[in-house]
């Protein structure tokens, strides 16, 4: 099964 | 001292009411460019981000950058006592830990205001790179709340293609599959009817129609949205709010292992 990716994992902390 | 009147008093009533189920509680922060926000859900699988622009109101007073901490339900449950064609006036006194509501009835015959106690909250702001997408889909934004919501009871994800021949919606379930193509058509009577579809490379992402459903409460916000994607990337859903700026909702792919 697909997994879930997460929006932090994609932009970063400012 | 913050002192923010808007006219179109309905706009922050379809706001609250695009992200209230989407995020419990955020930061609105307002600066000398307009009231903004930035938050993601609880699971950090989406972000929304809304920008109304200081220009957008009829008058718009922001001594100092202001973080304010509501609680998105009870913010609703405030506006909601407002009426549609009411002029909203959102003010706030620096360091104070209440906003005021003020809600004037357009004869200027029924003035009410509200207090909400603020909140302190621990956000963290994400910096949202900018980014040339390779596909970018505007169509009108009821037709793709209807694909969404279709294909949401028969599975679980949706899988979106876009090609130069056009927009696939794909899903899967225990009872079975569905696709949804759209074709690029600009030959519609109003401009908001188009559905434009601009591809550098083809795209295909899956995406949890949960979240896609969520995001369609924005809908009453605008007649069209623009679906922006790039491979191995989250997603961007923009609703456009006339005169004034955006919502966008950012949503991480779900990817195979």
């Amino acid at each position: 099964d697909a997994q879930q990716g997460r929006i932090s994992s994609f932009f970063k902390k400012k | 001292m913050l002192e923010l009147r808007l006219l179109q008093g309905s706009l922050l009533k379809k706001v609250l009411e695009a992200i209230k189920d989407l995020v419990t509680d955020a930061n609105f922060d307002c600066s000398a460019t307009g009231f903004s926000l930035q938050a993601m859900d609880s699971s950090h699988v989406a972000l929304v981000a809304l920008l109304l622009r200081a220009e957008g109101f009829e008058h718009y007073r922001c001594d100092r950058n202001l973080s304010m901490g509501m609680n998105l339900n009870n913010m609703s449950k405030m506006l909601k006592c407002a009426g549609n064609d009411d002029i909203i006036t959102i003010k706030a006194d620096d360091g104070g830990d209440t906003v005021t509501f003020m809600f004037e009835s357009p004869n200027q015959d029924k003035i009410s205001d509200f207090e909400m106690k603020l909140m302190d909250i621990d956000s963290e702001h994400l910096g949202i790179p900018e980014t040339e997408y390779e596909a970018i889909i505007r169509m009108p934004s009821q037709e793709f709340a209807r694909i969404c919501r279709d294909l949401s009871t028969i599975g679980d994800t949706v899988v979106i293609s876009a090609s130069k021949e056009g927009v696939k919606f794909s899903t899967k379930g225990d009872i079975g599959s569905a696709n949804v193509v759209c074709r690029q058509n600009t030959s519609v009577d109003k401009p908001e009817d188009a559905t434009v579809i601009e591809i550098q490379q083809p795209v295909s992402l899956t995406f949890a129609l949960r979240y896609m459903n969520s995001f369609t409460k924005a809908t009453p916000l605008s007649n069209t949205v623009t679906v922006s994607m790039s491979n191995e990337l989250p997603v961007v859903v923009e609703y456009k709010i006339a005169e004034m700026g955006y919502i966008r909702f950012y949503l991480a792919p779900k990817i195979e292992e």
